[in-house]
């Protein structure tokens, strides 16, 4: 006979209870309650026949793969087990008990009576096992449990392992540094990412991994688990496993992609590394007369800049416009984008006329260039100067004719009053 | 001018002459001042001058379109010589009272800026505190005209001699500031309402003989600043009793300018 209980509690008792049992006879009881529920079993009374090993009658718990107990008689001996006040607690949801009595008995025996009641699995305690355990959080509840993860991470389809988000990452600078998420902290597992480094064409993209990596790898099998792979225009490099550098590399183009995998587990510190863009060179540039360039670098090459300035005095020639600063780039050909331009002195040119005055300049030649100086005056002596300064002005660096007492700003001739030319008879007061 | 003498040429550079004409109501409506330039294109007067002649108390000037302006000016007779010009604007004092002369004074802006030189040149206004109290009794002053030197010609006589009465060459005369209740009194205790307020000042002496007189009105009474050697108009010709110009007892009347300068700046500017 067999009995199937999937109650979560009940009662089990041997046939014909509280009466002896018969000989002969043999029941099964299935036992089954939910997922996440064990089940466990005790005893309030016992009393089978005994015999060596249990060899005539018997109780015996079995789980799913494998026998729990087997219990004949009244008390425990040093050949035979009974169950006094122990509970017995399944490792699953199912526990199969099967009672046995042989074809005779010598005394009158009384059989059993069991209790069983499903309690709940604390599976945060117990999975510790790699494959079920959750990433970052546990929480458990009657029946079951869940898993959660830190802020930043998304729950990955298992339930259990928590991924990261990073398939839109783009560099678009000239150099820089990318690593593995949270380094070097042990990256996300379950994740895909992809790293793009995207320059303008031109550019030739250099890599260059940080001495040690710590990808999770196998003794045996290349990078079954996670690994690097890098495309770069037509080029694959990698994968990329373990804890060996690839080192520099040299992608021979602007755009180069940088995948990496991480499986559902391990925990390793990732990856670190630099990259940078190199273009064509361009020939050194010299700095023209009377002027210099910044920066001023042994190489050049594409998209450098330079910045031709002149000394002061001197102002910047491009074709017919002066001006402070000229700026060149070196263009992926590997060519100039313009010719240095030359350093002009820089001219004033010719001054502003002043109403009722006169300009006076100190050089003989009626210089207006750099350091040259002129001097404003009024028609004397029907006009003076207001303010009354000197009226010198000198060209200054910036081709602006300037003043120490009014800068750029000119005077004015202002008419001068109550004093003719010719003398008036003199006054004596009386 | 009366009992003074000929001016030289730059003597009064200052000095303009300002020649009314408005013959669209009255035929040989025509009248004549003087008056002294402050900027290149500022010229201060009297407002007597420069009022509408109409019979009324109102005080609006005359057309500026019938107003002439004459700069760097010696002998009337050769005013092609002479710098013109025409008026862009006339200020008249608002206050000018036609019945006792009270706030006669005025100024004229020419359309076109003149040119300083020999002939041309600003006089100064009251400027340093001691200018600014006005003229001091006794104190010597120079007043310059082309108006009337004889004075014992009547303006009926003047003007029915086409005006060759009066002085061809610039005249000037030398006058004394006269003590202001001198004056006062002497006008006051005579049977006519005449009043010489607090913005007047007489000049002239007390037997007579040198006097300004009809023509000159607007004319500087000029003195020079002790200090700074500048000449300063310190005075507007601006009136007198009805006896002949030059009369014993008789003072001439001037505008006081030094009441005036923040009305001068308040249209001209501070420059």
């Amino acid at each position: 006979d067999a009995v199937d209980l999937t109650d979560m509690f009940g009662e089990i008792q041997s046939p014909n209870f509280p009466d002896s049992y018969p000989s002969d006879s043999e029941v099964t009881w299935n036992i089954s309650v939910p997922d996440g529920f064990r089940i466990k079993l005790y005893f309030m009374h016992f009393d089978l026949e005994s015999s060596y090993l249990c060899e005539y009658d018997y109780l015996k718990i079995e789980a799913e793969d494998q026998v729990l107990a087997t219990f004949c008689g009244r008390e425990t001996t040093d050949t035979e087990q009974a169950p006094g006040q122990q509970a017995i607690l399944s490792p699953g949801s199912y526990m199969g008990l099967t009672f046995r009595s042989d074809f005779s008995n010598e005394e009158r025996f009384t059989g059993f009576e069991a209790h069983y009641t499903a309690v709940d699995v604390d599976e945060c305690l117990e999975k510790s096992d790699e494959e079920l355990a959750c990433d970052h959080y546990c929480h458990n509840y009657i029946g079951g449990y869940y898993c959660s993860c830190r802020f930043g991470y998304i729950l990955h389809s298992d339930n259990r392992t928590c991924k990261v988000e990073c398939s839109d990452n783009l560099f678009t600078q000239r150099s820089g540094v990318i690593t593995s998420a949270d380094f070097p902290n042990p990256y996300p597992k379950s994740s895909d990412c992809l790293y793009r480094v995207e320059l303008e064409d031109g550019f030739f993209i250099t890599l260059q991994f940080e001495d040690s990596i710590d990808i999770e790898d196998h003794p045996e099998v290349s990078c079954p688990y996670d690994y690097i792979k890098i495309k770069a225009g037509p080029l694959e490099f990698g994968p990329f496993c373990g804890e060996k550098s690839p080192g520099r590399i040299e992608t021979q183009t602007n755009s180069v992609q940088i995948l990496f995998h991480s499986d559902n587990s391990g925990e390793n510190q990732g990856w670190k590394l630099s990259y940078t863009a190199t273009g064509n060179s361009c020939p050194l540039v010299q700095p023209p007369i009377n002027g210099k360039i910044d920066p001023l670098q042994a190489r050049y090459s594409f998209k450098d800049q330079v910045v031709i300035s002149c000394n002061p005095g001197y102002k910047v020639l491009k074709g017919d416009v002066e001006s402070d600063t000229f700026q060149i780039e070196c263009l992926k050909d590997g060519t100039w984008s313009n010719k240095v331009p030359i350093c002009k002195m820089a001219d004033c040119r010719a001054p502003a006329e002043l109403e009722h005055g006169f300009i006076t300049f100190t050089s003989r030649s009626n210089l207006t260039t750099y350091r040259s100086a002129i001097r404003y005056s009024c028609q004397h002596p029907y006009y003076r100067m207001a303010p009354n300064v000197t009226g010198l002005y000198t060209c200054d660096e910036n081709g602006v004719w300037r003043s120490e007492e009014l800068g750029t700003k000119l005077p004015s001739c202002r008419p001068v009053c109550g004093r003719p030319v010719r003398p008036l008879p003199g006054i004596i007061k009386r | 001018i009366i009992g003074g003498r000929n001016a030289e040429p730059g003597s009064f550079p200052w000095q303009a002459l300002i020649v009314v004409e408005d013959t669209s109501r009255v035929p040989n409506d025509k009248w004549f001042g003087s008056g002294a330039l402050l900027s290149d294109s500022w010229v201060l007067t009297a407002a007597h001058v420069l009022r509408s002649q109409r019979r009324d108390n109102t005080v609006i000037p005359v057309s500026k379109e019938h107003v002439t302006v004459y700069l760097g000016l010696h002998d009337v007779r050769r005013k092609t010589a002479a710098v013109n010009r025409t008026v862009e604007k006339i200020v008249l004092h608002a206050g000018f009272d036609i019945q006792n002369y009270n706030h006669d004074i005025a100024l004229v802006k020419l359309r076109e800026g003149v040119a300083m030189g020999p002939y041309v040149m600003p006089v100064c206004l009251p400027q340093f505190e001691r200018e600014l109290e006005g003229p001091h009794p006794n104190t010597l002053g120079l007043v310059a005209g082309w108006g009337i030197s004889n004075p014992n010609i009547t303006v009926d006589e003047i003007i029915s001699s086409g005006m060759r009465t009066l002085s061809d060459i610039l005249q000037y005369v030398k006058l004394p500031v006269v003590p202001h209740a001198e004056c006062k009194e002497s006008y006051e205790s005579r049977s006519g309402n005449y009043s010489v307020t607090e913005n007047m000042f007489c000049a002239g002496y007390y037997e007579g003989g040198k006097d300004t007189c009809l023509g000159d009105s607007g004319g500087a009474f000029v003195i020079q600043d002790p200090g700074t050697q500048r000449w300063v108009a310190q005075g507007l010709v601006s009136w007198g009793g009805p006896e002949e110009c030059g009369s014993k007892q008789v003072y001439g009347v001037y505008t006081k300018v030094s009441n005036y300068v923040d009305w001068v700046e308040e249209h001209v500017g501070a420059s």
